[in-house]
């Protein structure tokens, strides 16, 4: 139990390095497993250094920072042990478009690597224009939901909609 | 595994039987606030096994259940379908001659959960394990609600290497 | 004390059910002192029925059905008693589009109806269009911030930057 | 009262003395994210009083003093002035004969805070009470963080019911 928890805290780490600094075009990071001998009472800490910046605790990194650096840590796990689905509800909401931009990178890359399939909520244009599909959830009928499928073009005037 | 999926009826503002395809590479969803896009992700970690009706944003399982909108009155139940394919690796425990599963769950209102695997019904546990043995389910780290990459952020230490459980 | 806080009670919920009506384009919404007979340990409870839905909980709203539901309190409060000044930051990120006009047409309103000075942090297009004047952060040095007046057109380019 | 203006100098990212104008009706802030428009937001609420490190996202006061870039050294101290126009209305207790203020704090690394009102020193609980007195300040409900939406979503109805002494 304990020696499986450090060889995957150790696969982790190794792919959370890469996903940040290929997120943050620079800076590192690095995982820790601290507070106890016992990996199995331990805590997990991050240590982040955005590009240009110092190392500092994580509640002064801003929303967005905080968000990448999350979304590092999750597909990290992700890669490590890859899941047959992969559902991320409106995780691009504090992003800017670079950073958002850099986001869908990274979902294409995950989507040549593994065999996932995603289903990613999104509000987000550029988001939008990256995926394969699109599906809209309309409610027609006030209080009641459907499914349509809908192209990018469509996708503009549905989203105005309301 | 691979999932290709869903079914939905009667789940929160899915009233009307409802088919999600659930297809290879990236699909978006998308829509105004409200109209029920989280309501379909959750419907997916319900099936799966989802087991506390907080994690589902209610006050009790029962909330998940249409409770009525402006026109229609509310229904008694609510039942979800999750199409999958094992692809050859099959688990001894569960349904073992078949590659195919439906996995189902259906809701009573006051009477709880029974849980279906190509038609034969299940315990709870075995749907959780089933989804488990695949590192998926309700809890994996692969699904990320509305909110949670701020809860991360901000959880202790102790509770955030509960996710390196996925990757073990 | 109390008489004081029931009479700002009754002053915030009417303005906070018109706001939510307003906001929602329908529905209504209602506060509620609960918990205790005396106002001074009670609890303020909303209860929220967007247009066409059932009252439910407020957990069960969605994303921006609970930030539209807040916002209406935020504005409620502040209608009673406007401060000079009021700072938003990055309010709009769950909002739809249709929802990030109306509560930029409310903006507005709030701009006409008090002297209130308005400081809004975003990344919203739609909500920069509004604006009567745009600042610009910039990090032209890595770690070390800049103030920039930005015009709509060069927001556009500002926004791809980073 | 109305506010015209900020001054900014050390403190969070804002290394360079930075003039902010505080202009009529409604002004927009915008940039990438880490860039600092939180930062420039908390170095208003750190003028008008805040006293507690936790809301301006540290784990100690010194937090908010420039802790150094890739090229440059930390600073031993940060400055924030906000200036301000009684428009006629004052109150006795701080600067009697003056309707122009100016309003500064100026932390010094292990030595805590000073307050000056044109350029005479008070105490934090002056300046405090002088934006109350206006409705505003750091905590005014007139002044939403990042992700406080949620939280006010989220608190309890007794911790909710503390917005109401905004109006009160
Ligand atoms: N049991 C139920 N019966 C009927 N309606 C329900 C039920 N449970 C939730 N709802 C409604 O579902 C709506 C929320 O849907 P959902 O959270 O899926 O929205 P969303 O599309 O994710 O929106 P957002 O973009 O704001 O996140 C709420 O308006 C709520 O009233
Ligand atoms: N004392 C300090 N010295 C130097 N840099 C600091 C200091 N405190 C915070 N920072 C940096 O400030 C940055 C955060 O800035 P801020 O929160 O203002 O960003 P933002 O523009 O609001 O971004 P977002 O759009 O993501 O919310 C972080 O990168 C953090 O490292
Ligand atoms: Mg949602
Ligand atoms: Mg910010």
């Amino acid at each position: 139990g304990r020696e499986r928890l450090l060889a995957a805290f150790t696969e982790v780490d190794a792919h959370f390095r890469s996903l940040f600094t290929h997120l943050f075009g620079g800076g590192t990071a690095e995982l820790a497993l601290t507070e106890s001998d016992d990996p199995l009472d331990a805590g997990l800490e991050i240590i982040a250094r955005p590009p240009g910046k110092k190392p500092q605790i994580m509640t002064l990194l801003s929303g967005g920072e905080q968000a990448l650096t999350a979304m590092s840590l999750i597909f990290a796990v992700f890669l490590t042990n890859p899941s047959p689905l992969c559902v991320l509800d409106e995780v691009d909401a504090p992003l800017d478009d670079a950073n958002v931009e850099r986001f869908c990178a990274l979902l294409e890359d995950m989507r040549k690597r593994t065999e996932t399939r995603f289903l990613v909520i999104t509000h987000n244009p550029i988001t939008m224009a990256h995926m394969d599909r699109l599906f809209g959830v309309t409610m027609a009928e006030r209080g009641v939901s459907q499914l349509v499928s809908v192209d990018l073009e469509t996708a503009e005037a549905f989203r105005e909609a309301s | 595994m691979k999932f290709t999926g869903l079914r939905i009826l009667g789940f929160k503002t899915f009233v009307e039987p409802t088919q999600v395809p659930i297809e290879p590479g990236l699909t978006g969803i998308i829509g105004p606030n409200g109209c029920g896009k989280s309501n379909l992700v959750e419907a997916l970690r319900f099936v799966m096994g989802e087991s506390s009706y907080k994690a589902l944003r209610g006050s009790g399982m029962d909330d998940v259940i249409f409770s009525g909108s402006g026109k229609r009155p509310s229904r008694n139940n609510a039942e979800v379908t999750l199409y999958a394919d094992r692809e050859g690796v099959r688990s001894a425990s569960i349904a073992p001659d078949a590659d195919a599963l439906e996995i189902s769950r259906k809701i009573e209102r006051e009477l709880g959960s029974t849980y279906r695997v190509n038609g034969r019904e299940v315990r709870a546990r075995d749907v959780q394990l089933l989804f488990a043995d695949v590192a998926s389910g309700a809890r994996s780290s692969a699904m990320v609600r509305q909110g949670q990459i701020a809860e991360l952020i901000a959880a202790k230490p102790t509770q955030r290497r509960s996710i390196l459980e996925d990757a073990a």
